[in-house]
């Protein structure tokens, strides 16, 4: 579950730095 | 007699501005402006749609795109969990969309 998270919390912030 | 009041039903006045212009890319049908290839947007939908909690395996995906490959398959997921669209859940085998609408 711990890992999940990690990845959709490092998928956002790959999401969030290509849309700046 | 023909009635002049009533429109003729063949005219879709379905105007999007500015979302139209995007979509001309060669033969490649639908471009959304995403970015993505036709192919990496049917493995995005398909993850995107899929309602279970753990995300759509990647099983799954093989069987619903038929004419792509699995090398292919892959390399779209591996592009979209790069940029970040979509991420593994369980397992390496299992995708989630990050795309809220």
């Amino acid at each position: 579950l711990v890992r999940i998270q990690k990845n959709k919390a490092a998928a956002l912030l790959r999401l969030a730095a290509r849309n700046v | 007699t023909k009635s002049a009041s009533q429109p003729p039903a063949g005219t879709a006045s379905f105007s999007n501005p500015g979302m139209n212009e995007v979509g001309n890319f060669g033969g490649n049908s639908f471009m959304p402006a995403n970015g993505l290839t036709a192919a990496q947007n049917q493995v995005l939908n398909l993850i995107k749609a899929c309602p279970r909690p753990e995300g759509l395996n990647f099983h799954d995906l093989k069987n619903q795109l038929h004419h792509m490959t699995v090398a292919s398959i892959k390399q779209a997921v591996d592009f979209l969990s790069n940029e970040g669209h979509i991420y593994s859940t369980v397992d390496d085998d299992h995708f989630k969309s990050t795309d809220a609408e």
